[in-house]
């Protein structure tokens, strides 16, 4: 593309392309290409990377700062949700690593306990990060939650990282049991919920904009954390939960590994998009 | 709906409702932007929709009365016939015959494997379930956790960091103690991982796996195309299986996974229980697809 001299229709018709093939859907993509013709004659080939860059920044600023919420001094529960399979255990570990390195005094709660070696292998992950975890295997999930609580307070830890089970978002009585979770942090620890996390696995499509609408209005979502970008698949979908639902993306997955964890950078996702 | 959308774009252009030559490529340009939706890759929509375009330009749309429901139907009945295939029933070649279930991270690989095994089971056959996944936290507790629900035994090694040993192993273990049939869960793995992917042509030129099963997850996007192609040519997949179609994503990386490999969808995950491992509806899925 550096080689042509102006943007022309094949360029666009390939630009175009090249966003539905992240996953930034139909609707996005023309948007985008489609202000991008009304420009072209103000704009070479040779800076369609920066033009982009700002384009992209511009669409998602609707949806406020990518910043990690974390208040000194005081508890921050961050609740981590989504579907099946997305990475919301694995990120929990980064997490509570990361927050670690920081010096902070983390707790980890063990809210899944449906899935088969769930609390196990969140336990596992709690003990790389050198974290204190609760797990009550039998109980109920907002048992749990209550119970991490009550110590999370008692002993002043900095963080509380509510790990849940995956759950389809058209399952009524699953997104109602994450709505009593939600109110069990809401009574017990008023202001505390720093962060409520939608955790979004990069190779999905559309759904996940029907993901972001259904937890949002379940559990009032502060962000996204978008897992998996070290494959091919560059989750493009974040764009539209950015701009249609004003919600941040604020954490990457990168890997399986505990250091595998980045913050969410505009200019680093477009340079990855086109590169 | 697209017959709705369609019968709009027919009317704006021909002011009769008749598909002419001439509006065919504002009404397919439609269809592409309903596959598109519904997740279909892109490289795959390209090639249904010339293939359909043949066919739609035929003597029965352009005499149609409803020209928008004709070309809906169309393309129905071409959804329906590409993820049909023959209705493929899972092998039972091979002493023991083995079943190894890859895929990307996540898609659901451990919990189809129990579901498989129970369903094997019913089907007559004497499973065993094999631990292959020697890298994710509590794979294997969660796996055995899995085959006590389903009553079914699995061969793990608590302490082995060596896959092709675990699956030796295993499949000595099956044949002396006479499992006629081994289902192998292996580890998520990327399709880019050369040294995962080199794993399983291992454990494939090794075993010569009757059934070699790409698990997908239903809710993919555009990147199914070259997950699944690059699984095929690498391993040469016997079949897929659907995940999580209880959720209601459009489902269009069914259409280009079987596109792409030309191999049929075995099964359908339609829930995280046991009991939630259903054969695979041609027409269901098309009808899911459009919307
Ligand atoms: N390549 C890669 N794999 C990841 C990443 N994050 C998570 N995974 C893998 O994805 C799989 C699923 O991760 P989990 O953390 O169990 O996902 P989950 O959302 O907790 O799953 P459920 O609790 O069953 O809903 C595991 O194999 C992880 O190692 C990532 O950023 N990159
Ligand atoms: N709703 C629903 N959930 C499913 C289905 N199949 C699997 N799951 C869930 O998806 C999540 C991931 O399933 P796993 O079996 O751990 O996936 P996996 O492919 O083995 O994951 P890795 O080994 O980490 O790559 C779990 O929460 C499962 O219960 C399905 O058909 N429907
Ligand atoms: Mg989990
Ligand atoms: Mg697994």
């Amino acid at each position: 593309a550096q080689e042509k001299e102006e943007i022309d229709d094949d360029l666009l018709d390939e630009m175009e392309e090249k966003l539905i093939r992240a996953d930034l859907g139909v609707d996005t993509a023309v948007q985008v290409i489609e202000k991008l013709r009304d420009n072209k004659n103000k704009i070479k080939p040779s800076q369609l990377s920066n033009y982009f860059k700002d384009e992209f920044k511009e669409l998602i600023k609707g949806a406020g700062t990518g910043q990690i919420n974390l208040k000194p001094g005081q508890l921050n529960i961050f609740l981590i949700t989504g579907v099946n399979g997305s990475g919301k255990t694995t990120l929990i570990g980064k997490l509570a690593y990361k927050f670690r390195q920081q010096g902070r005094k983390v707790l980890v709660a063990a809210g899944d306990t449906f899935r088969a070696a769930a609390e196990d292998q969140l336990e596992i992950w709690s003990k790389r990060a050198g974290v204190d975890i609760v797990r009550q295997d039998d109980a109920d999930p907002a048992s749990v939650v209550y119970n991490a609580i009550q110590k999370a307070k008692a002993e002043n830890y900095d963080v509380l990282l509510v790990d849940t089970a995956g759950r389809l978002h058209n399952r009524f009585n699953l997104m109602e049991e994450l709505r009593k979770i939600k109110k069990v942090i809401d009574r017990e620890a008023p202001g505390l919920l720093s962060e409520s996390l939608l955790v979004i696995d990069a190779t999905v499509g559309q759904n996940g904009l029907k993901q972001a609408e259904v937890f949002q209005e379940a559990v009032s979502l502060t962000g996204v954390g978008l897992t998996k970008l070290d494959g091919t698949a560059k989750g493009g979908i974040v764009m539209a939960i950015a701009k249609e639902l004003g919600i941040p993306i604020k954490l990457v997955g990168v890997g399986e590994k505990m250091e595998d964890l980045k913050s969410f950078n505009a200019e680093e996702y477009v340079e990855a998009l086109f590169s | 709906t697209l017959s709705e959308r369609l019968q709009n774009t027919i009317k704006d252009i021909s002011g009769k409702g008749k598909i002419t030559e001439e509006n065919m490529n504002d009404a397919l340009r439609e269809v592409r932007r309903a596959l598109l939706e519904a997740d279909v890759s892109l490289k795959v929509v390209k090639a249904f929709i010339s293939n359909i375009k043949d066919k739609a330009i035929g003597e029965e749309v352009l005499k149609s009365i409803t020209p928008g429901q004709q070309l809906v139907k169309i393309v129905y009945d071409e959804l329906v016939q590409l993820l049909g295939g023959q209705n493929v029933p899972i092998s039972t070649e091979g002493k023991p015959n083995i079943i190894m279930l890859f895929g990307l991270q996540g898609s659901g690989k451990t919990t189809t494997a129990a579901k498989l095994a129970l369903k094997i089971r019913k089907g007559g056959r004497n499973p065993l379930i094999v631990a292959a996944d020697v890298y994710r936290p509590a794979a294997i507790k969660q796996l055995q956790s899995l085959g006590k629900q389903v009553n079914i035994p699995v061969y793990a090694e608590e302490d082995s960091k060596d896959v092709r040993q675990i699956v030796t192993s295993a499949i000595k273990f099956a044949k002396d103690e006479g499992y006629n049939s081994v289902i192998v869960d292996t580890a998520g793995r990327l399709q880019i991982d050369t040294e995962l992917m080199a794993e399983l042509l291992i454990l494939d030129r090794l075993f010569e796996p009757a059934e070699k099963l790409l698990v997908i997850d239903s809710m993919m996007g555009q990147e199914a195309v070259n997950v699944a192609q690059t699984f095929d040519e690498q391993l040469g997949i016997t079949g897929i299986v659907m995940t999580k179609l209880d959720g209601d994503s459009r489902g269009g990386a069914a259409l280009s996974v079987v596109q792409s490999t030309g191999k049929p969808v075995k099964f359908a995950g339609m829930g995280e229980k046991m009991d939630a491992l259903e054969p695979f509806y041609p027409e269901r899925m098309a009808q899911r697809i459009l919307g």
